[in-house]
């Protein structure tokens, strides 16, 4: 659609952003290989600011470059097992009316 | 209850927002700001604790450094560890290939806590009034917000049981959005409002949105004498002693 960003566009914006985030590609081609990743996740994040009913907006930031696997694997590593909430405490338990 | 909570603007949490960078111990970073706002909290200090010490020294058995962990056993490894150092003494680094630093622990100032518990589960109104008392760690389901930028986030959650460990820091509520959690993250002041996001609040199920009343974490500390060694009555002392000195000398 005329809205969406043609190539060129998309290119300034990525040269920017390596800029600002201080990313250099080593691999012959990862460049080129992020910038697809990168052109993605810009396409994901104005589809979903574009609808005014949205309750937060999304934004390009450290991340943008990376797979949504890839995201995952390295940033999410909290772990909670059920054995680590045994010792449930009444010290915060909320009654009707606690001021 | 207060209708809104900000521990930023009572001074129990560190300004600085922390980045963990390549390094998957969110965990520690929870933990590590449970405890300089509890000691805040209890103490009148405000100081930047280890994450470092935490991700080097507390492994091998719940926690694994950067590979992942959880902000409750790094609370039993403070305890058993008599307390843990400022980031000042140990500095992250950002990777967990160094083996735990020996620090002399009686020489350096050390903040300590008596235990841990945990809030009842899948209870916001409870959530709430442990936030009401300090900030508390939560595991939320958090793949989906690599990109989140500003508002109150009530979008897709990635699964039931959480994956990234954070601190729940106040609430509030929005008069376009409605009620949030305060959430403090350790993906740096880029993401996010200033490193930090707002989670919707008194959703729909019990475990609350993306899992955040799931296993709510808190560390416990106790208004002892310990405070009696906290830096400023310990620099007071100080200063107490060598003005009786000096005046003994004279």
């Amino acid at each position: 659609t005329d809205s969406q960003r043609n190539e060129a566009e998309v290119r300034t914006m990525y040269e920017q952003w390596l800029v600002k985030n201080g990313k250099n590609y080593n691999g012959l081609g990862e460049k080129e290989r992020r910038f697809k990743i990168f052109a993605d996740n810009l396409k994901s994040i104005e589809e979903h600011n574009s609808d005014p009913n949205q309750s937060y907006q999304r934004g390009l930031n450290q991340f943008s470059d990376l797979t949504a696997d890839e995201f995952r694997s390295t940033y999410l590593r909290g772990k909670v097992e059920k054995k680590s909430v045994s010792d449930v405490e009444e010290r915060y338990k909320y009654k009707e009316g606690d001021v | 209850l207060p209708d809104e909570v900000d521990w930023r603007e009572r001074g129990a949490v560190v300004p600085r927002v922390k980045a963990q960078g390549d390094c998957g111990g969110c965990w520690a970073f929870a933990a590590v700001g449970a405890v300089e706002g509890i000691n805040q909290i209890t103490t009148g200090e405000l100081i930047s604790l280890s994450e470092q010490e935490l991700l080097d020294c507390d492994r091998g058995t719940d926690n694994f450094g950067c590979t992942g962990g959880g902000a409750v056993w790094a609370f039993d490894f403070i305890i058993k560890n008599d307390g843990i150092v400022s980031d000042e003494v140990y500095p992250y680094s950002g990777n967990d290939t160094a083996a735990c630093k020996a620090i002399e622990m009686t020489t350096t100032r050390v903040v300590t806590i008596n235990g841990r518990e945990v809030v009842p589960e899948n209870d916001e109104m409870s959530l709430k009034k442990a936030v009401a008392h300090q900030p508390i760690t939560v595991m939320i389901s958090a793949a989906n917000m690599s990109d989140y930028k500003s508002g109150v986030y009530k979008g897709p959650c990635s699964n039931l049981w959480g994956d990234h460990n954070v601190l729940i820091v106040g609430y509030g509520t929005s008069p376009d959005e409605g009620d949030y959690w305060l959430i403090r993250n350790s993906w740096g002041p880029g993401w996010g409002e200033g490193g930090y996001l707002r989670l919707q609040r008194n959703f729909n199920e019990p475990t609350g949105k993306c899992a955040v009343a799931l296993a709510p974490v808190y560390p416990i500390k106790s208004n002892s004498s310990s405070n009696l060694l906290s830096p400023s009555v310990f620099k007071l002392v100080l200063l107490l002693a060598f003005q009786l000195i000096s005046l003994a000398l004279l």
